[in-house]
């Protein structure tokens, strides 16, 4: 008789179910209806099942985006989980898609499944990847953007696991200040 | 509670074993 060992078979458990998300803009529809659930996982396996599966967000079209966010939590601004929130964003230019897009989103999915950000990541309430010709953006939403003390933490543990230079900074903008900003700018309400 | 944390090492460990 063959003893196998647990390790071979049982799936390691996140401390969190997370549901990924795609968005296809197409303008004869709806935000709501570009708006598709792929899939749900709540271990590092399944993670990873569902990661190999789809196409890196470089071989997107313009207008896509991803989204990872908690089971119960809708990717947009007026969930009840989002709406006093904010977001750490990373903008890339545009050669960015080729050198760092595809290594910084995977770190960022990585940093939420992984809980990097200690018990700070309570506040954690997904991330966003856009994929625009403009420019593509990545963001980590967060809870509340009065949690100061969460923010900063996770704003600077972000930026370490991205190996963005000390130098550069990046910006938490509120979504209440994106939603409402004239300009083509969102003020900053903290910067690590 | 414990919370469940994984580093990046081993999370990427997890992506090429069977």
């Amino acid at each position: 008789q063959e003893i196998v060992s647990p390790e071979s078979y049982i799936k390691h458990p996140l401390q969190n179910k997370w549901s990924l998300w795609f968005f296809k803009n197409d303008k004869t529809k709806t935000w709501q209806a570009n708006l598709r659930l792929i899939s749900k996982f709540d271990t590092v396996e399944d993670f990873w099942a569902l990661y190999n599966h789809i196409q890196l967000s470089s071989n997107l079209i313009s207008g896509c985006d991803y989204s990872l966010f908690k089971d119960g939590i809708e990717p947009m601004w007026e969930d009840e989980r989002n709406k006093r929130g904010g977001r750490w964003l990373i903008t890339l230019n545009k050669q960015q898609r080729r050198q760092d897009l595809d290594r910084f989103w995977l770190e960022t999915l990585l940093c939420l499944v992984g809980e990097a950000f200690d018990d700070y990541s309570d506040e954690v309430c997904g991330a966003v990847v856009n994929i625009r010709t403009k420019g593509d953006k990545i963001a980590i939403w967060t809870a509340d953007f009065d949690n100061r003390e969460a923010i900063t933490h996770i704003g600077r543990v972000y930026k370490e696991r991205l190996g963005i230079p000390m130098k550069m900074t990046i910006g938490y903008q509120s979504h209440s200040d994106t939603a409402t900003k004239s300009g083509s700018t969102t003020k900053n309400k903290f910067v690590v | 509670g414990t919370r469940i944390i994984y580093d990046r090492k081993f999370l990427l460990e997890c992506r090429s074993s069977p």
